[in-house]
């Protein structure tokens, strides 16, 4: 279950965004869900000329800042795990 | 709106006027130029087209269409933009489609035909459940109120070095209150993250990571009149409690913080073995105070679909 030291752990957040962020105009709760498995697993994933592996989490913070920037979404936070990052983002 | 990014595979969730569709391009790019992973479609008809292993895209009907931008106001228009990139592509209406509470979905077939080592098992045990709430009990939504101030950016910059952060200390004591942290019986004591955010003036979301590799996520818009609230998540159930806890009690779980008037659930499984989809195909008096009105059962190229959807008595 939550411990407090959750909420020390993030590997980013905006404290700005998350101060400022007003929701009063907020109406739609009914999310649009989108889900791209590009390979079927981690193990399937191509490795390059040199024998490394490239993968999603490679992808560096800002890219996806900007691919979200697309979709009208701003990041609030970011937690990391050994498998995962998971993304908390506005709207 | 949350987004989860493993090595192989995003998930992207966003609610209110976002338009998701239209991140496809880009990602896509750099997913190319970064990663070097050609994901476009080998055959002649469908050239300037993607292929990845798969694609899902679905929605609830919205409640407000006509606030949507862009293609998200439709759904045959997001169809129409999803099989210009992509290839071999299919669209679902599941539900009456004469009430204003039935379930879209997009789905690509597999492709089969990626260079893939002989060692790149598959995880057949994949599922994900989805539990989509409306008319929530107004009392059980207010839980998800904030009364804390919005800041001008000067105060928030001010305040940087002091003060807490407020939104996700309200999120934490939110997930605390309602016990959304305990969905799963972790009785395996797998490793748990968890990330809150209370929005304000209301308003909540959450992510919470369990065994390092599955997630469940959490979506509120408490106003009366619109309300609703979303729990997705892909956490095997049988593994994280021992055998001890099942879908139907994660189900109630979550049903008794929210207590709607509407529900429908959607859960994607590999095969019709799998003991989650045996059990809520035969769901009836297991879910109390609430009457199931349709279960509706697709068979979609590898996986296999099951929507029920449940008024409150």
């Amino acid at each position: 279950t939550v411990t407090i030291q959750e909420l020390t752990n993030h590997s980013y957040i905006d404290h700005e965004l998350s101060a400022t962020l007003d929701s009063t105009e907020a109406f739609e709760g009914p999310e649009k869900l989108l889900e791209i498995w590009f390979f079927p697993h981690r193990h399937c994933i191509p490795k390059d000329e040199n024998g490394d592996m490239k993968t999603l989490r490679s992808i560096a913070v800002e890219k996806w800042v900007a691919i979200l920037k697309l979709v009208k979404c701003e990041v609030l936070s970011i937690k990391s795990t050994e498998k995962m990052d998971a993304f908390l983002l506005s709207e | 709106s949350s987004l989860f990014v493993c090595d192989h595979k995003i998930t992207l969730k966003t609610c209110g006027t976002t338009t998701t569709l239209f991140c496809l391009e880009e990602l896509f790019r750099i997913v190319e130029e970064e990663l070097g992973w050609d994901m476009r479609a080998k055959k002649e008809e469908n050239v300037g087209k993607y292929h990845p292993h798969k694609v899902f895209y679905s929605r609830r009907c919205f409640m407000f269409p006509l606030k949507q931008r862009s293609i998200h106001k439709r759904w045959s228009d997001e169809i129409e933009y999803l099989n210009k990139f992509f290839c071999y592509g299919s669209s679902y209406l599941v539900g009456r489609s004469d009430q204003s509470n039935h379930w879209n979905l997009y789905v690509t077939e597999t492709n089969k035909n990626m260079n893939i080592t002989d060692d790149c098992g598959e995880d057949d045990e994949d599922e994900t459940l989805e539990i989509l709430m409306t008319e929530l009990d107004q009392t059980c939504a207010q839980q998800f109120s904030c009364k804390r101030e919005v800041k001008t950016v000067e105060q928030s910059q001010q305040d940087e070095n002091t003060s807490e952060d407020e939104g996700h200390l309200s999120g934490y004591k939110m997930t605390n209150a309602t016990r959304l942290d305990r969905v799963y019986n972790n009785e395996k004591n797998v490793s748990f993250h968890h990330d809150a955010f209370a929005f304000t003036p209301c308003g909540y979301s959450s992510n919470i990571i369990m065994d390092e590799e599955y997630y469940y996520t959490l979506h509120v818009t408490p106003e009366k009149g619109w309300s609703y609230a979303s729990f997705e998540s892909n956490v095997p159930v049988r593994h994280v409690s021992n055998n001890k806890q099942d879908n139907i009690s994660v189900i109630n779980h979550v049903l008794s913080v929210f207590q709607p008037r509407d529900l429908c659930i959607t859960f994607f499984c590999k095969s019709m073995d799998n003991e989650s989809f045996k059990k809520l195909m035969k769901t009836s008096g297991e879910i109390p105070n609430y009457t199931k009105k349709d279960r509706i059962i697709y068979d979609l190229d590898d996986y296999h679909l099951l929507y029920i959807r449940f008024e409150r008595n």
